[in-house]
C-alpha cells in the first residue's frame, strides 16, 4: 500500500465567507509567480490599509509591491514577518474581522516619484 | 494601541455622558432587542468604568450621540456588508457615533443557547466597536478588544492594559478605576 500524501491542514475551514475562504489556495505562492485569483487577496489588502494601487491595475501577478503589503500586513497583526503567504498569514486573513481598516494607506510611490 | 488620524476624540468636558439609541428600523429578529440591550449596556460598561464618561440609553434615535444599527449589503455609508462572517461590524471614529453590525452574522449573546458553529459573540463586537466610536483604531496587540478579528464562538470581553492606556490618554482616567486590581485579576485569569 502507498503512503497518503502529506498535506497542509489550516485551522479555518469553516470559518470564513465564500469570498475569503479560497485563500488557503495561495499558501506558499511567491513573489514573481502569476496565480489566478491573487487579485482577491490585493482587494483584501487594498480594503483593509496596506496596498494603494487603482482598482484597474489589480492583477494575478505577485509583484513586490504586494509583498510590502503583506510585510505591512504581518508587522501590523503581531505574525512572524516573512513577507510571504505562509500559512499563518493566510490563516489570518480567513479570520471574521471589523471593516474598519487596520493602518492609513501607503503613500503612492508613483505619485511621489512625479 | 492606535489612534485615527488626527486623533478624533468626543471633545465635550469631562466627566460627561453620551447617549445611544438602537435603530428601529434596523434590528435583526434572531436575538431578542431586550437581550441586545442587555449586552450594549454591558459593553458601554465595560469602558465608563475605565473613563470618565458615563453611556445612558436614549428613547430618540435622530438625537442620540451614538446610533446602534444591524444592516445588510449595501447600507449607503460606502462600507457595504458582505454576508455571514468575513466583515462583522464596523464603527465610525468620533464624533460620528455610528456602530453598524451586519445582519447576515448569526449574533449569540450565550454560546449555550447559539449553538451555530458560525455564532460570532455579539458583546465582544460591541465592545470593540464602541472603542472605535471612542476614538481607538486596530491594536496590534493580540489579546487586546482592539485587535481587528474574532474567531467565530470566541469571546473578548475583558478590556487590557493596552486598550485601557490608549482610551485613558484620550478622555483620563475614571477616578474611580484602579490599575492594580485588573493586574491582579490578569494575573488570576492566567493562572486559571
Amino acid at each position: 500500500r502507498t503512503t497518503p500524501p502529506a498535506t497542509t491542514m489550516i485551522s479555518t475551514v469553516n470559518h470564513h465567507n465564500s469570498t475569503w475562504s479560497t485563500f488557503g489556495k495561495f499558501i506558499d505562492t511567491s513573489k514573481g509567480s502569476h496565480v489566478s485569483g491573487i487579485s482577491d487577496l490585493k482587494n483584501y489588502m487594498q480594503r483593509f490599509g496596506y496596498l494603494q494601487v487603482s482598482e484597474t491595475s489589480i492583477n494575478d501577478e505577485f509583484n513586490e509591491e504586494f509583498e510590502v503589503a503583506i510585510t505591512r500586513y504581518q508587522r501590523k497583526l503581531g505574525l512572524t514577518v516573512t513577507g510571504k503567504l505562509d500559512t499563518e498569514t493566510i490563516s489570518q486573513m480567513t479570520v471574521p474581522r471589523c471593516g474598519v481598516r487596520d493602518t492609513a494607506p501607503p503613500l503612492n510611490t508613483h505619485a511621489i516619484q512625479h | 494601541y492606535k489612534y485615527f488620524k488626527g486623533k478624533p476624540r468626543w471633545s465635550r468636558a469631562m466627566p460627561t455622558t453620551l447617549t445611544y439609541a438602537f435603530s428601529p428600523n434596523n434590528i435583526i429578529s434572531s436575538v431578542n432587542l431586550s437581550d441586545i440591550k442587555v449586552i450594549f449596556r454591558r459593553a458601554f460598561s465595560r469602558w465608563s468604568s475605565v473613563i470618565p464618561v458615563n453611556f445612558t440609553e436614549a428613547e430618540d434615535y435622530g438625537f442620540s450621540d451614538i446610533k446602534i444599527g444591524f444592516y445588510n449589503g449595501d447600507h449607503d455609508d460606502g462600507e457595504p456588508f458582505d454576508g455571514v462572517l468575513g466583515v462583522l461590524a464596523h464603527g465610525f471614529s468620533p464624533e460620528s457615533g455610528r456602530l453598524h453590525l451586519d445582519a447576515a452574522e448569526t449574533w449569540a449573546v450565550d454560546f449555550e443557547r447559539e449553538k451555530s458553529a458560525v455564532a460570532i459573540d455579539l458583546e465582544s463586537v460591541a465592545i470593540h466597536e464602541i472603542g472605535h466610536v471612542l476614538g481607538l483604531a486596530h491594536s496590534s496587540v493580540k489579546e487586546s478588544v482592539m485587535y481587528p478579528s474574532l474567531k467565530p464562538r470566541e469571546k473578548k470581553t475583558d478590556l487590557k492594559v493596552d486598550d485601557i492606556e490608549g482610551i485613558q490618554q484620550l478622555y483620563g482616567s475614571n477616578p474611580n478605576f484602579n490599575i492594580e486590581a485588573l493586574a491582579q485579576s490578569d494575573t488570576s485569569s492566567n493562572r486559571g
